[in-house]
């Protein structure tokens, strides 16, 4: 029975599509089957693994809105045994489309739950804020991915963040749990990386994971070559923490 | 009579906030009168210049929905010549609560006009999103600065923003110009770098600034002291890429 994560956080550019796209590609390499649902209107989730989504016809914005079945977006990627629901632009109209449906909270829900038994995980990327896709996000999961950049601001949001969390529990989804805390950017020879670390570690003590995934440039150009990191340049310090955040969730995820 | 403008980017993390707080400070300290304007639920203006976000009693939720007029939010900054109007966690509920108004799109200007000829500029901090509230910045404003992380995803973004540029001066704006696009968290040594500078300058020849803001930890550093750079950390090379963009940003001005 698949598991289901939103990957989230309303702090832009935090790192959550770079784990989105690594964590599943690695899952998919160590041979279980993978679903990466994109629905951030940015498709950067889709793009980054190598998809054109100028191109895509039918996206999440018609399995959200239509509705469409998701098994009709679904493509294969490059990586086997990982899956893409691809987004594309129209899908910035969705936001404001979807208001006006009664469940418009569980659209995404109600398409991902007949999905659960195809697939080991389905993992979920959410744009830069707490708007209606999120929510979607928040609603569809039972368990939420949050990455932290170790820098002040993202620090800062992290308050919002577990309140909005609270609050989705109580209102939207109430099995949806704290999966885990992913550092990433993470630079361990300046003090505010440190001074960051501490301070969730201490407010988090079980949910932070024990593997941190560094600043490397070579995680950055990986997307423009539409490639996960593995691919891209699997001898980098990068590939070496996405491999180390797979093992590690499977280890956390067979605990529980 | 001072000029408006709003910093936008829908992609997250690509130096925004960081670029509202240290251009409006360097223009304050070069003897401009400016009023920064955090409409980002985020509040992270409101705090990288020192403002507790959860002591504020009104901020610019109350602005743009009750409404109150700007000057009652005002707030006087350890800046001296530099006033801004804070955000607080409120203004996370805005976004749905103005769908409702005829005039939703024109809150902002209609409380930023009243106050144009008491600064000489007026600059505006927007979240990570194309929703209502950056409509609300975009209305508002005379000129849109955009900033630019030097890497993949920020690039592919540009032409999504290019494209709500566009749809903003057919339909809310059509005062509404692309003032300049700033190369953030540059960073010489890397070839992605180096690709992104020069598709982005092929792209929009006049409008992008000379001046690039290095990446430097200094900049990361600053708001958890909630100062500028120039106070924080006057000999950084981040403080002097900030003094110059001030400069290069009241020659352009001058030109106009
Ligand atoms: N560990 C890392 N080291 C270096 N660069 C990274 C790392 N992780 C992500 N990046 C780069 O930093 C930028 C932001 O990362 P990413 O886009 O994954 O964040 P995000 O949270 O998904 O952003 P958004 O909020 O816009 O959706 C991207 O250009 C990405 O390539
Ligand atoms: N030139 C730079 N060098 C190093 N760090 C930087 C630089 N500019 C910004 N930062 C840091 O990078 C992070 C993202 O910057 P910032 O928050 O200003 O971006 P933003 O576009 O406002 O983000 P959001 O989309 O969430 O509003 C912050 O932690 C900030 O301190
Ligand atoms: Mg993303
Ligand atoms: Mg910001």
């Amino acid at each position: 029975m698949g598991k289901i994560f939103v990957i989230a956080n309303q702090k832009g550019g935090v790192g959550k599509t770079t784990t989105a796209i690594n964590l599943s590609a690695g899952l998919a390499a160590a041979k279980k089957k993978v679903l990466l649902v994109d629905i951030d209107p940015q498709g950067n989730a889709t793009s980054g693994l190598g998809v054109d989504k100028n191109t895509v016809e039918s996206s999440i914005y018609d399995v959200l809105l239509n509705p469409i079945p998701m098994e009709s977006v679904m493509i294969e990627t490059s990586v086997p045994g990982l899956y893409l629901a691809p987004a594309n632009p129209s899908l910035s109209g969705a936001q404001v489309e979807m208001v006006e449906f009664e469940d418009r909270d569980n659209r995404l829900k109600m398409a991902l739950d007949p999905l659960r038994d195809q697939f080991d995980y389905i993992f979920i990327d959410t744009p830069p804020s707490l708007g209606l896709l999120t929510v979607n996000g928040l609603a569809a999961a039972d368990g939420v991915l949050v990455t932290l950049q170790c820098e002040y601001y993202a620090l800062e949001g992290l308050g919002q963040l577990v309140e909005t969390l609270n609050l989705a529990t109580q209102s939207i989804n109430s099995q949806l749990e704290l999966s885990g805390v992913i550092l990433t950017m993470y630079d361990g020879r300046t003090n505010l990386t440190a001074q960051v670390e501490e301070e969730v570690r201490n407010f988090f003590p079980e949910k932070v994971y024990q593997t941190v995934i560094p600043r490397n440039i070579k995680l950055a150009e990986a997307p423009s070559f539409g490639k996960p990191i593995f691919v891209y340049d699997f001898k980098s310090a990068g590939s070496a923490a996405y491999i180390q955040l797979v093992q590690e969730f499977l280890q956390r995820e067979s605990h529980n």
